[in-house]
């Protein structure tokens, strides 16, 4: 067996499914935590599901380019791939979703690929086992539709164990008291599977041996609980929809006692009117009684004027009985919609207050007008946002500034604002992501999903342009470098784990591409910053430091990162800094 | 022999040897060309790996090997392999420096 670097530093793994809709998610399911079984029963790892795209080991399906630099190839060939220990996407498992699988464990191979043989050897990448050449075991690269019933190949088991630990043994309440027991149960146990012996070996025929027993009484378990789970959510649904029904009987309820209150203050309002002409026709009759009366008037007013206020409100109630209305009617609609069934928030009885602020404006010089000024950073104690060399001087970027080195070293004045020299970009700038100058001498700036190309100092018809229009990925939110590489002189885009190649004809990614950032050995992923200096050599940076890259053996000159300030921004060494060279 | 070989082109064959890290995945980006005899150390690798006949050479067996289905990762601890954390636990856990 062979052991692959990193491992996972618990024991505790947790694991979720990205595909749950598809068809046969949950015999996927079923297979995976089947084959996790086969890995957790011999040694100290367990593991869980849990849904959640935070989750250790995420297992997909996908089809061709998938996003991380290692496409699959349609039915047949590939399989599968998985990622080894590690944050992000270390520990997925890939599978190709073009591939016939088999999700029933059928050993018959004419129904597809065994599922669960290639999860099983997959979620050994997960768990930090590389392939093996002994052509019996899980880690053997090519794939065989071997029985697994639970067992592990000795060379797997090895593998798992030395990462992990043995698994130990758990007892009941009844533990054996003393060491002799234990030596008899281990005996027992050496006597009962032997995985040397041959299949005709009596312990080793499925049906005499009784750890096959102990593991159909786990898997046994193992669905009673998956069972009880499964009701378990069955009634948190029933009891969220009783909930739900007894919230719309309370609203009904509320709704009719508003009705019957607004009949009622109909009524009442009838009633009135009825005596208003009543009494209008008794002044009529006796028009000086009556101005002979100013309490009686001021009493009408009175009522009149409480009528109304009582009208208005009847109206307001009305309103938001409406807006109530509306409103349960567009949640219940959204729900029929999205098919989901979570609980709905009782919605506020407020009716949002008329107002005459304005949308948002889109532009966007306008919106940080009175933002205070980023502070200027410390030239010896910065990372870097971008680096490039610009009309033969080296450009460096950080933030809103940059700094400028010439032939006789840094610029006085520097840094300053990047606008002060471009100032067609964006008046709300915070930083670049990557700048290089092109083979027409245009320099392109890359902005979040956008990029500014500038010939000189003015920016070129048409720009900005998204990044999809050089035929990246729309989901792509920004670029981490782009250089040009003196091997080929060709130009490339690097973010987090994947790069990019662009045909300088066309203008657009080449096909082939993304690739994954690990064939620029020893810069890792997610870099600062890169470019191509005046010695034709290529720089990477991430954080403080900086490697430089050797063209021909396509890994980096030296393994430690060097301090950028002291090469790029000619800071001084501090007392007692030692030169690598010294160390 | 020489129809398999014919049935596998050496650009296959190439292709094959990078993917899976019998020669260096770098390749694919400086296009580098390998002698006769990296080609066949290479092909040897994979034969011993794969458990079938070492003979250095493209043949049947080689042949049938490589379209067989197979996982994706690659079958050699290299620099370019797939974890993130690979590399820094390579250059940085061994190297040993002269005071």
């Amino acid at each position: 067996f062979a052991l692959q670097g990193p491992k996972w530093s618990r024991t505790d793994l947790t694991w979720s499914m990205v595909n749950r809709s598809m068809p046969d998610a949950s015999k996927v399911e079923r297979m995976v935590q089947t084959a996790l079984d086969v890995w957790a029963n011999h040694s100290k790892l367990t593991f869980r599901e849990v849904y959640s795209d935070q989750a250790d080991i995420q297992i997909l399906f996908a089809r061709r380019a998938h996003g991380d630099g290692y496409k699959f190839d349609g039915p047949g060939q590939v399989l599968a791939h998985a990622f080894y220990p590690g944050e992000g996407r270390g520990g997925d498992a890939h599978f190709d979703a073009d591939e016939t699988w088999n999700f029933d464990g059928e050993s018959d191979d004419s129904h597809g690929t065994n599922f669960l043989n290639v999860a099983l050897h997959e979620l050994g990448h997960s768990l930090g086992l590389a392939h093996s050449a002994i052509p019996d075991a899980v880690m053997f690269p090519w794939y065989q539709n071997n029985e697994v019933a639970g067992n592990l190949p000795d060379d797997d088991r090895y593998g798992i164990q030395q990462l992990y630990g043995t698994k130990e043994k758990t007892w009941g309440p009844y533990k054996p008291q003393t060491t002799t027991t234990t030596t008899t149960t281990t005996t027992m146990r050496a006597m009962i599977y032997r995985a040397d012996k041959p299949a005709y070996w009596p312990w080793n025929n499925p049906s005499n041996n009784p750890n096959n027993d102990r593991n159909r009484a786990r898997e046994r378990q193992e669905e009673e609980r998956r069972r009880q789970e499964k009701e378990r959510r069955r009634q948190e649904e029933e009891r969220r929809h009783q909930e739900e029904e007894r919230r719309r009987q309370v609203e009904e309820r509320q709704r009719q006692e508003e009705e019957r209150w607004r009949q009622e203050q109909e009524r009442q309002e009838e009633e009135n009117r009825r005596r208003k002409i009543e009494h209008k026709s008794q002044w009529e009759r006796n028009p000086s009684k009556e101005r002979n009366r100013p309490r009686e008037r001021q009493e009408m007013e009175r009522r009149r004027q409480e009528q109304e206020r009582q009208e208005q409100e009847r109206q307001e109630q009305e309103d938001r009985r409406r807006e109530r209305e509306r409103d349960r009617q567009l949640e219940w609609e959204r729900r029929n919609r999205n098919g989901a069934r979570e609980p709905v928030t009782p919605t506020a009885n407020t009716t949002p207050r008329p107002t005459n602020k304005p949308y948002p404006t889109v532009h966007r010089q306008h919106h940080h007008h009175n933002k205070p000024r980023k502070p200027k950073p410390d030239s010896c104690m910065t990372y870097y946002d971008a680096i490039s060399i610009i009309r033969g001087e080296l450009f460096i970027f950080r933030g809103p500034y940059l700094w400028r080195i010439g032939t006789s070293g840094l610029y006085n004045g520097y840094p300053t604002e990047i606008r002060r020299h471009w100032s067609a970009l964006p008046e709300n700038l915070t930083k670049v992501d990557a700048v290089y100058e092109n083979k027409q001498r245009q320099i392109v700036f890359f902005i979040g999903r956008e990029y500014y190309v500038f010939n000189s100092v003015m920016l070129a018809p048409g720009f900005p342009k998204p990044l999809a229009s050089l035929g990246l990925p729309p989901t792509l939110t920004h670029i981490d470098a782009s250089f040009v590489w003196g091997h080929n002189n060709r130009t490339y885009m690097t973010s987090g784990t994947l790069y990019w190649r662009i045909d300088d004809y066309t203008g657009q990614v080449e096909l082939d591409y993304p690739r994954d950032m690990s064939i620029w050995s020893g810069v890792g992923y997610n870099i600062d910053a890169a470019f191509q200096y005046l010695d034709g050599k290529t720089y990477f940076f991430k954080n403080l430091g900086y490697w430089e890259f050797n063209d021909d053996r396509m890994k980096v000159a030296h393994a430690r990162a060097k301090l950028s300030a002291r090469r790029w921004m000619q800071c001084a060494r501090s007392a007692n800094e030692v030169d690598d060279e010294q160390r | 022999s020489k129809k398999a070989k014919t049935a596998i082109s050496e650009d296959i064959m190439y292709n094959y040897l990078m993917q899976f890290d019998y020669l260096p995945k770098s390749d694919l980006e400086t296009g580098a060309l390998r002698t006769e005899d990296q080609l066949k150390e290479a092909i040897r690798s994979l034969q011993s790996f794969g458990n079938i006949t070492v003979t250095g050479e493209i043949d049947s067996a080689t042949a049938r090997l490589i379209q067989k289905p197979r996982c994706g990762v690659g079958d050699r601890r290299s620099a370019d392999s797939f974890s993130p954390d690979n590399l820094y636990h390579e250059i940085g856990s061994n190297v040993r420096v002269r005071r």
